[in-house]
Protein backbone atom coordinates (compact mmCIF):
# COMPACT_ATOMS: atom_id res chain seq x y z
CA UNK A 1 0.00 0.00 0.00
CA UNK A 2 0.64 4.20 -0.04
CA UNK A 3 1.35 5.54 2.55
CA UNK A 4 1.18 9.39 2.09
CA UNK A 5 2.55 11.32 4.96
CA UNK A 6 0.04 14.54 6.00
CA UNK A 7 1.85 17.77 7.46
CA UNK A 8 0.47 17.18 10.93
CA UNK A 9 -1.37 19.78 11.64
CA UNK A 10 -1.34 21.39 15.29
CA UNK A 11 -3.97 23.14 16.88
CA UNK A 12 -3.94 26.85 17.65
CA UNK A 13 -1.27 28.22 20.34
CA UNK A 14 0.74 24.75 19.54
CA UNK A 15 4.45 25.41 20.82
CA UNK A 16 7.45 23.21 20.40
CA UNK A 17 7.98 20.55 23.08
CA UNK A 18 11.57 21.31 22.82
CA UNK A 19 10.76 25.12 24.15
CA UNK A 20 8.60 24.22 26.51
CA UNK A 21 10.76 21.46 27.82
CA UNK A 22 13.30 23.75 28.44
CA UNK A 23 11.07 26.59 30.29
CA UNK A 24 9.30 23.35 32.34
CA UNK A 25 10.16 20.43 34.75
CA UNK A 26 9.22 18.54 31.55
CA UNK A 27 10.93 16.35 29.56
CA UNK A 28 10.62 16.72 25.54
CA UNK A 29 8.87 13.12 25.48
CA UNK A 30 6.40 13.86 28.32
CA UNK A 31 5.46 17.64 26.58
CA UNK A 32 5.17 15.25 23.60
CA UNK A 33 2.52 13.24 25.67
CA UNK A 34 0.72 15.85 27.59
CA UNK A 35 0.02 17.24 23.40
CA UNK A 36 -2.26 13.45 23.33
CA UNK A 37 -3.68 14.69 26.21
CA UNK A 38 -4.08 18.46 25.67
CA UNK A 39 -5.83 17.34 22.41
CA UNK A 40 -8.30 15.20 24.04
CA UNK A 41 -9.53 17.94 26.26
CA UNK A 42 -9.54 20.63 24.10
CA UNK A 43 -12.02 18.69 21.93
CA UNK A 44 -14.45 17.30 24.15
CA UNK A 45 -16.87 20.04 23.55
CA UNK A 46 -15.73 22.63 20.94
CA UNK A 47 -13.41 20.88 18.58
CA UNK A 48 -11.46 24.37 18.16
CA UNK A 49 -8.00 22.74 19.52
CA UNK A 50 -8.25 25.43 22.64
CA UNK A 51 -9.60 24.27 26.03
CA UNK A 52 -12.68 26.41 27.39
CA UNK A 53 -14.00 26.42 31.04
CA UNK A 54 -16.81 23.80 30.19
CA UNK A 55 -14.06 21.09 29.13
CA UNK A 56 -11.89 22.01 31.90
CA UNK A 57 -14.93 21.46 34.68
CA UNK A 58 -15.98 18.02 31.96
CA UNK A 59 -12.56 16.94 32.68
CA UNK A 60 -12.19 17.62 36.54
CA UNK A 61 -15.78 16.34 37.21
CA UNK A 62 -17.39 14.63 34.14
CA UNK A 63 -20.03 17.51 34.32
CA UNK A 64 -19.41 20.53 32.15
CA UNK A 65 -21.90 22.26 34.54
CA UNK A 66 -20.95 21.99 38.11
CA UNK A 67 -19.30 25.00 38.78
CA UNK A 68 -16.62 25.21 41.98
CA UNK A 69 -15.23 28.07 43.16
CA UNK A 70 -11.28 26.42 42.97
CA UNK A 71 -11.82 25.09 39.60
CA UNK A 72 -12.98 28.80 38.10
CA UNK A 73 -9.54 29.99 39.93
CA UNK A 74 -7.56 27.35 38.20
CA UNK A 75 -8.58 27.84 34.96
CA UNK A 76 -7.95 31.52 35.19
CA UNK A 77 -4.86 31.11 36.11
CA UNK A 78 -3.76 28.21 34.18
CA UNK A 79 -5.27 31.21 31.45
CA UNK A 80 -2.12 32.95 31.56
CA UNK A 81 -2.61 35.51 28.42
CA UNK A 82 -6.67 36.16 29.77
CA UNK A 83 -8.39 35.56 27.02
CA UNK A 84 -11.04 32.87 28.52
CA UNK A 85 -9.43 30.18 26.73
CA UNK A 86 -5.92 27.67 27.60
CA UNK A 87 -3.78 27.14 25.08
CA UNK A 88 -0.81 23.88 24.99
CA UNK A 89 2.04 26.40 25.82
CA UNK A 90 -0.20 27.74 28.81
CA UNK A 91 -1.49 24.01 29.31
CA UNK A 92 2.26 22.73 30.20
CA UNK A 93 3.33 25.97 31.81
CA UNK A 94 0.83 25.74 34.83
CA UNK A 95 1.18 21.87 34.40
CA UNK A 96 4.80 22.48 35.05
CA UNK A 97 4.21 23.99 38.27
CA UNK A 98 2.32 21.18 39.47
CA UNK A 99 4.99 18.72 38.85
CA UNK A 100 6.78 16.79 41.65
CA UNK A 101 10.49 18.59 40.59
CA UNK A 102 9.18 22.08 40.07
CA UNK A 103 10.58 24.65 42.49
CA UNK A 104 8.57 24.75 45.87
CA UNK A 105 8.72 28.85 45.58
CA UNK A 106 6.21 28.22 42.29
CA UNK A 107 4.00 25.93 43.81
CA UNK A 108 3.91 28.77 46.69
CA UNK A 109 3.20 31.25 44.45
CA UNK A 110 0.65 29.48 42.55
CA UNK A 111 -1.32 28.52 45.71
CA UNK A 112 -0.96 32.38 47.11
CA UNK A 113 -2.55 33.28 43.77
CA UNK A 114 -5.65 30.63 43.74
CA UNK A 115 -6.30 32.29 47.49
CA UNK A 116 -6.08 35.91 46.23
CA UNK A 117 -9.59 35.25 45.06
CA UNK A 118 -10.16 38.57 43.81
CA UNK A 119 -6.17 39.33 42.56
CA UNK A 120 -5.53 42.09 45.43
CA UNK A 121 -2.45 40.81 46.00
CA UNK A 122 -3.35 40.12 49.47
CA UNK A 123 -5.05 37.32 50.70
CA UNK A 124 -7.88 38.82 53.05
CA UNK A 125 -9.53 37.19 56.19
CA UNK A 126 -13.19 37.68 54.24
CA UNK A 127 -11.86 35.36 50.94
CA UNK A 128 -10.51 32.90 53.34
CA UNK A 129 -13.80 32.36 55.17
CA UNK A 130 -15.35 32.18 51.76
CA UNK A 131 -13.41 29.30 50.35
CA UNK A 132 -13.95 27.46 53.67
CA UNK A 133 -17.94 27.55 53.30
CA UNK A 134 -17.59 27.37 49.83
CA UNK A 135 -16.18 23.91 50.04
CA UNK A 136 -18.20 22.82 52.81
CA UNK A 137 -21.34 23.62 51.24
CA UNK A 138 -20.28 21.13 48.40
CA UNK A 139 -19.05 18.67 50.63
CA UNK A 140 -20.85 16.36 53.29
CA UNK A 141 -19.35 18.34 56.23
CA UNK A 142 -21.62 20.01 58.05
CA UNK A 143 -20.26 22.62 60.54
CA UNK A 144 -21.95 25.35 62.35
CA UNK A 145 -20.84 29.22 61.47
CA UNK A 146 -19.60 29.32 65.38
CA UNK A 147 -17.24 26.39 64.07
CA UNK A 148 -16.24 27.79 60.77
CA UNK A 149 -15.70 31.70 62.15
CA UNK A 150 -13.43 29.72 65.36
CA UNK A 151 -11.43 27.87 62.69
CA UNK A 152 -10.89 30.42 60.19
CA UNK A 153 -9.85 32.70 63.66
CA UNK A 154 -7.21 30.92 64.59
CA UNK A 155 -5.85 30.03 61.05
CA UNK A 156 -5.85 33.79 60.81
CA UNK A 157 -4.06 34.50 64.02
CA UNK A 158 -1.35 31.65 63.15
CA UNK A 159 -1.01 33.82 59.31
CA UNK A 160 -1.12 37.06 60.25
CA UNK A 161 1.81 37.38 61.52
CA UNK A 162 2.12 41.26 61.17
CA UNK A 163 -1.66 41.44 62.38
CA UNK A 164 -2.69 43.77 59.80
CA UNK A 165 -5.63 41.65 58.59
CA UNK A 166 -4.15 40.32 55.40
CA UNK A 167 -1.59 38.12 54.26
CA UNK A 168 0.97 38.96 52.10
CA UNK A 169 2.91 36.91 50.22
CA UNK A 170 6.02 36.85 52.67
CA UNK A 171 3.45 35.73 55.48
CA UNK A 172 2.03 33.09 53.32
CA UNK A 173 5.70 31.73 52.59
CA UNK A 174 6.39 31.63 56.41
CA UNK A 175 2.99 29.88 56.96
CA UNK A 176 2.83 27.17 54.22
CA UNK A 177 6.79 26.57 55.26
CA UNK A 178 5.80 25.84 58.93
CA UNK A 179 2.80 23.78 57.40
CA UNK A 180 4.03 21.67 54.36
CA UNK A 181 1.15 19.57 53.88
CA UNK A 182 -0.99 23.00 52.95
CA UNK A 183 1.13 22.63 49.69
CA UNK A 184 0.46 18.45 48.77
CA UNK A 185 -2.35 19.52 46.16
CA UNK A 186 0.45 21.63 44.31
CA UNK A 187 2.06 18.17 43.32
CA UNK A 188 0.35 15.95 40.82
CA UNK A 189 2.42 12.57 41.16
CA UNK A 190 0.89 11.67 38.13
CA UNK A 191 2.73 13.99 35.96
CA UNK A 192 6.12 12.11 36.60
CA UNK A 193 3.99 8.81 34.87
CA UNK A 194 2.52 11.04 31.95
CA UNK A 195 4.46 9.27 29.35
CA UNK A 196 3.21 5.49 30.37
CA UNK A 197 -0.33 7.38 30.41
CA UNK A 198 -0.73 8.58 27.25
CA UNK A 199 1.93 7.68 24.93
CA UNK A 200 2.59 9.37 22.10
CA UNK A 201 1.24 7.92 19.06
CA UNK A 202 2.70 10.24 16.41
CA UNK A 203 6.14 9.41 17.16
CA UNK A 204 5.92 5.70 17.02
CA UNK A 205 3.55 5.88 13.79
CA UNK A 206 6.62 7.84 11.98
CA UNK A 207 9.11 5.22 13.16
CA UNK A 208 6.77 2.36 11.49
CA UNK A 209 7.08 4.62 8.09
CA UNK A 210 10.66 4.39 7.85
CA UNK A 211 10.66 0.84 8.56
CA UNK A 212 7.66 0.92 5.56
CA UNK B 1 -9.73 22.52 67.24
CA UNK B 2 -6.66 22.03 65.61
CA UNK B 3 -8.33 21.97 61.72
CA UNK B 4 -6.38 24.42 59.65
CA UNK B 5 -8.96 26.37 57.35
CA UNK B 6 -6.36 25.86 54.68
CA UNK B 7 -6.58 22.13 55.20
CA UNK B 8 -10.05 22.16 54.94
CA UNK B 9 -9.80 23.94 51.53
CA UNK B 10 -7.31 21.07 50.76
CA UNK B 11 -10.54 18.83 50.57
CA UNK B 12 -11.86 20.31 47.84
CA UNK B 13 -12.64 18.31 44.27
CA UNK B 14 -12.14 21.61 42.43
CA UNK B 15 -8.42 21.63 43.80
CA UNK B 16 -7.89 18.14 42.74
CA UNK B 17 -6.17 18.15 39.05
CA UNK B 18 -5.88 14.07 39.08
CA UNK B 19 -8.99 14.39 36.75
CA UNK B 20 -7.50 15.75 34.11
CA UNK B 21 -5.77 12.69 33.59
CA UNK B 22 -8.29 9.84 34.18
CA UNK B 23 -9.94 8.06 31.09
CA UNK B 24 -12.88 9.71 30.42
Amino acid sequence: GCFCLKKTKHTPGYEEPTVLAAETPFTVSEVEALYELYKKLSNSITSDGLIHKEEFQLALFRNRNRRNLFADRIFDLFDIKRNGVVDFGEFVRSLGVFHPNAPIEDKIEFAFRLYDLRQTGFIEREELKEMVSALLHESELQLSDDVVEMIVDKTWSDADTKGDGKIDREEWKEFVLKYPSLLKNMTLPYLKDITMAFPSFVLSSEVEDTEI
Amino acid sequence: CNLNAFDIISYSSGFDLSGLFEEK
